[in-house]
């Protein structure tokens, strides 16, 4: 994207100085009224740098008062147009990335040395001269926990509808729907009113349109990285628990288009630079799954291979998909109840949980590493549309 | 060492749940 930043006069220490009462227009047009888009082609997080010259003047005259009125008006601000746009991705990834940055200056202009080592000699005249805004920058931290959360949520329930189609009834694979099980072929449970069916690449599509947004918005790859963990995470939870729940899906066919779906899935996180993410890790019960519909599951040597290969599988969940495990056609035996008894018998020293589900509402913790901006404040450029000419340049 | 800089003051500031309740009653009492 095209970064509008100018060399701005000599003279502009990165300062922006604005009267007391046109505080309330600074938060209207900066925050409440703000689209977006609007910013587009502008530095990414644009207005956490502005908010952060507007608290760097009060600091610099010493106006406790200003600084104090300044942030809680900022976070009210946030709270409500996020309240407002909860079901809004890009709103809500904005102002995750504004609100982590703004939480990034407050570190990096602290006057702490710690967050200093990667600072240039201009950025450390940048810093706060009177006051310490740590508990702010508390209240920061959790306020991008509160948005992380809300992005996450829109995040799943525009997936989550998707996942089952895309995932264990789409076929791909040629010729794949002549192996499907007797009796169940076409069938579509989920796919009551209209044709609610989704193909892999919807999904894909879907979560491209999500990376593209967060990264576009200058949202820390650290994060976007964890987005995508718990997004794979809520996919491998959701296909899983279907499986564990309908006879129809335990076959060798959907077996192999889930292993196919899958490698599409980690194609797509290697092609975007997301696969450090762990979020194929958090696709291994789904895998294994995948691979123990299509092992064998005659012999002893069959037992002893399901066991050693699915581990991050429960003994209830391995012989439940045994037991649900569908015969493609009469020439293939169903899983005899003395081989699911050898697998029990090899697996009793496990000490598993007992629930045959997972918990695909689970969250992983989220982490908002430092991550200081090589950009100096005097040489941002505001923008005119965002009419912000009361701002006064210090 | 006279570049050293003088202690910066701490400025307490409210948890978030306490912002949303002074937020809140601002709100109400505003006809």
């Amino acid at each position: 994207r095209q970064v509008t930043v100018q060399r701005k006069e000599k003279d502009f220490q990165g300062m922006l100085e604005y009267h007391k009462e046109d505080e309330a227009l600074l938060i209207r047009n900066l925050v409440t009224e703000l689209k977006p888009q609007t910013l587009a082609g502008t530095v990414p997080c644009l207005p956490a740098y502005v908010l952060y010259m507007c608290i760097r003047h009060a600091d610099y005259v010493n106006d406790d008062l200003k600084v104090h009125s300044l942030l809680t008006s900022t976070i009210n601000g946030i709270k409500k147009v996020l309240k407002k746009h909860n079901e809004d991705f890009e709103m809500t990834s904005f102002w995750l990335s504004n609100t982590c940055r703004l939480l990034h200056c407050l570190k990096q202009y602290s006057g702490d040395e710690g967050f200093m080592t990667q600072n240039t000699p201009k950025q450390n005249e940048h810093c706060l001269k009177n006051f310490d805004l740590t508990e702010y920058r508390q209240v920061l931290s959790d306020l991008s926990i509160q948005i992380y959360q809300q992005l996450i949520k829109i995040a799943e329930g525009v997936l989550q509808p998707m996942i089952v189609s895309a995932m264990l009834e789409n076929e791909s694979i040629q010729g794949l729907s002549g192996v499907k099980p007797t009796g169940y072929r076409k069938r579509s449970s989920s796919m009551v009113d209209g044709d609610n069916s989704y193909c892999l690449e919807a999904v894909i599509r879907q979560m491209t349109s999500f990376h593209t947004v967060m990264r576009d918005q200058g949202l820390d790859p650290e994060i976007i990285l964890q987005v995508f963990k718990q997004l794979f995470y809520m996919i491998n939870a959701v296909t899983l628990n279907n499986l564990l729940l309908r006879k129809d899906v335990c076959s060798w066919s959907t077996g192999m288009q889930l292993r196919y779906n899958i490698s599409q899935l980690e194609e797509w996180l290697r092609g975007r630079n997301l696969h450090q993410s762990g979020a194929v890790q958090t696709m291994e019960p789904l895998i294994q799954a995948a691979q123990l519909l299509q092992l064998k599951k005659k012999t002893p040597e069959d037992a002893e291979a399901i066991c050693s290969l699915c581990t991050s599988l429960s003994t209830q969940q391995i012989v439940k998909i045994l037991n649900l495990y569908t015969p493609l056609n009469e020439f293939e035996e169903r899983v005899t109840v003395a081989f699911i008894r050898t697998i029990q018998a090899q697996l009793q020293e496990r000490n598993d949980p007992q629930q045959l589900l997972l918990d695909s509402k689970h969250m992983f913790p989220v982490l908002f590493p430092f991550n200081p901006s090589s950009l100096t404040m005097d040489s941002i450029h505001i923008p005119a549309y965002l009419n912000l000419e009361f701002l006064s340049e210090v | 060492n006279t570049l050293r800089p003088r202690p910066r003051v701490l400025l307490k500031a409210p948890t978030l749940a306490e912002m949303e309740e002074m937020n809140t009653s601002e709100e109400e009492e505003s006809p």
